[in-house]
């Protein structure tokens, strides 16, 4: 068995150093970790496991490389060597990210990108790997589907001040604010996705089209008390029908407030503040506005 | 810029005037003044 | 005005040595707090919205006088499920407290502050136990609660400050504090242990700085007194407080009923007949106190409906 392991190991050296990566994952997979021929240390499991894992995702291969992340999460716990702990957190969340499980990759990555602050300097990470982990988090964000998590994950993201030096600030300001988004701008933010993230759904749109579908029908229905779908798709870029059918699913899934009236041709957003609510507000603006005169009035010695 | 800003201020006024929030604000005094009843 | 921010080693050190408080389990009567302190207090409070906070306070003593300067929040919370929970944060106490004399911060930690959302400023058991604790090892000591809901609907915020006597001591009486509704569920706790400790009176300061910031704060203050609806805000509380006094006033009903089967009044003890009197009195005033600020609400209300909607 030993000499066997140091065989594939050189081999998948070899294939590893030639950019063959999924043969130099099948090279190590072909050693028998759970043999009772020798004694195997779990470190060793675990550190092959990882290794072939990382070589699958470099291949872009979610399947194969979950089988080994899954083996490899049962003897993480063990082996408290924090290099490895890295390793496999930065697995884990590449494969949700590629077997499009945004929200949690989302979330696996904003853990990645505050590593240094919760492990000893051994371990430090460089800079560059934070922010590539932290602009991860905010891709995934706004891929995932529209709704309370994604918000509550856009919030931590706009909050933390790191996020404001990176390239993708200004769509997750956008995105946060609920702002809708521009064609231009969508654009933009896809040419620095990786090729699963523009991988074509069921229904042949983009991931990323769906994503900003779903989040401009979120701020339509913020900005109109309600709007016919012909309109709706003007505003959205897309036929009339298929904004009705993605707003009826978003309203099933209670991710938006809604009531659609198909006779009519259109959708009614219904506001969470109620009316008394809206006349505090609209109160606040009106003393505020007072209070602008006053000032205004003052400065001009009135 | 002082008489644009009182217009604005004018034309806020009043700060609501819908059915909706009429029957809301009626609901709230009605509840109120039950409460005063039963607490009499 | 601002010499109380003035920090005296010298006399500090002079009192920790005499120990005056050992003399006299009441020798502490009064409090007095910083703006700075009471807000950070209470927006912290505020913050936790139905679940339990915890801070500590940091200041000094001067006389009988208790002086809390500045306050800092805890990452504990839940402190009605555990006794002496700040020991959760033990560490971070610590630290943030060295790193307070690092930069010139001389002031001791003077108490622990926490919150009772909905009902009401006293000391439960537990809280009596963990304050017994802090007066046997970290004296002076105070203990601070305040109840953020209450302070919504009241327009003011709703606080108080205790000190516990030791084990076994028999306090004499005391005079009647101000009436406050304690909910059912809780009135159990409130009666076993509300004669081990006692209110001190609590005043206020603040630094000319303060003054200063806080003229600035109130022009603006005024919109919000006129674009917040205090009916609007509390609804979850009333709505407690009402079924807590449905509850109450069952209570009171059943216990009239059974003294009634028991051959009605003659043969009931006036004190008893007194006590029954009491429980229902309290209920009546607890539904008046709800009521009036019911009112307050509906009167802001109907002021604002006049005074913004009128075409």
């Amino acid at each position: 068995e030993d000499q066997v392991s140091t065989i594939r190991e050189g081999v998948a050296s070899i294939y590893e150093r030639d950019e063959e990566w999924t043969q130099a994952a099948q090279m190590l997979s072909g050693i028998d970790l759970d043999t009772g021929m020798r004694v195997v240390d779990d470190r060793y499991k675990l550190e092959k496991c990882i290794h072939i894992a990382m070589l699958y995702l470099q291949d872009d291969d979610a399947v194969n490389a979950e089988t080994f992340i899954k083996k490899a999460s049962f003897l993480v716990n063990s082996c408290k060597e924090e290099a490895l702990e890295l390793q496999y957190k930065v697995c884990y969340a590449r494969i949700l990210d590629a077997k499009r499980k945004f929200q949690e990759a989302a979330l696996r990555y904003y853990e990645l990108s505050q590593w240094e602050k919760t492990n000893t300097v051994a371990n430090r990470v460089d800079e560059g790997d934070l922010q590539q982990a932290l602009t991860a988090a905010v891709t995934c964000t706004i891929l995932a589907g529209a709704g309370p998590q994604r918000s509550r994950m856009l919030a931590t993201l706009y909050k933390d001040e790191r996020c404001a030096a990176l390239p993708v600030y200004p769509i997750l300001q956008k995105v946060y604010l609920e702002r809708i988004l521009r064609q231009a701008e969508v654009a933009a933010f896809a040419q620095d996705l990786k090729p699963h993230q523009q991988a074509l759904t069921a229904d042949g749109s983009t991931v990323l089209a769906r994503a900003v579908i779903e989040h401009n029908l979120l701020s339509a229905s913020k900005l109109y008390t309600n709007i016919t779908f012909l309109e709706l798709g003007a505003l959205l870029g897309i036929a009339p029908d298929k904004a009705e059918r993605i707003a009826a699913r978003m309203v099933a899934q209670d991710r938006m407030k809604g009531s659609i009236d198909q006779v009519e041709g259109i959708i009614q957003f219904e506001t969470e503040t109620e009316e008394i609510k809206q006349w505090d507000h609209q109160i606040a603006a009106v003393c505020f506005a007072v209070n602008g005169i006053l000032d205004n009035m003052q400065k001009k010695g009135m | 810029s002082l008489l644009r800003q009182v217009s604005s201020l004018v034309r806020r006024l009043p700060a609501i005037d819908s059915a909706h929030f009429r029957e809301e604000f009626l609901t709230e005094y009605n509840d109120t003044l039950l409460m005063t009843y039963l607490a009499g | 005005a601002d010499k109380i921010f003035r920090y005296d080693e010298a006399q500090a050190s002079q009192t920790q040595a005499q120990k005056p408080w050992t003399k006299d389990p009441h020798f502490f009567k009064k409090v007095r707090i910083s703006a700075l302190a009471l807000l950070k207090m209470a927006v912290h409070a505020r913050s936790g919205g139905t679940i339990e906070i915890m801070g500590i306070m940091q200041g000094k003593t001067d006389g009988d006088t208790m002086i809390v300067m500045d306050a800092f929040a805890l990452p504990v919370e839940g402190t009605e499920t555990r006794v002496n929970a700040q020991a959760d944060a033990y560490e971070y106490m610590v630290e943030y407290a060295q790193a307070n004399k690092q930069v010139g911060r001389l002031e001791n930690v003077v108490g622990w502050y926490h919150s009772h959302p909905g009902y009401g400023c006293w000391l439960s058991g537990i809280d009596v136990s963990t304050q017994m604790l802090n007066q046997q090892y970290q004296e002076p000591f105070l203990a601070v609660v305040i109840d953020p809901t209450r302070t919504v609907s009241a327009g003011k915020v709703e606080i108080g400050a205790f000190r516990t006597y030791p084990q076994g001591y028999k306090p004499p009486d005391e005079p009647a504090s101000e009436y406050q509704t304690i909910p059912l569920n809780k009135i159990e706790d409130f009666g076993v242990h509300c004669k081990q400790y006692y209110p001190l009176d609590i005043t206020y300061f603040k630094s000319s700085l303060d003054s200063h910031l806080l003229d600035l704060l109130w022009n603006k203050y005024w919109v919000n007194t006129l674009s917040s609806s205090p009916l609007l805000g509390n609804r979850d509380y009333v709505a407690g407080q009402i079924s807590d006094l449905a509850e109450k006033l069952e209570h009171a009903e059943t216990q009239l009923a059974h003294s009634n089967r028991l051959g009605g009044g003659f043969l009931m003890m006036t004190a008893k007949k007194k006590e029954e009197e009491s429980q229902l009195s309290k209920v009546a005033k607890d539904s008046s106190k709800i009521t009036v600020e019911q009112v307050h609400g509906l009167m802001s209300q109907v002021i604002k409906d006049v005074l913004f909607n009128k075409k």
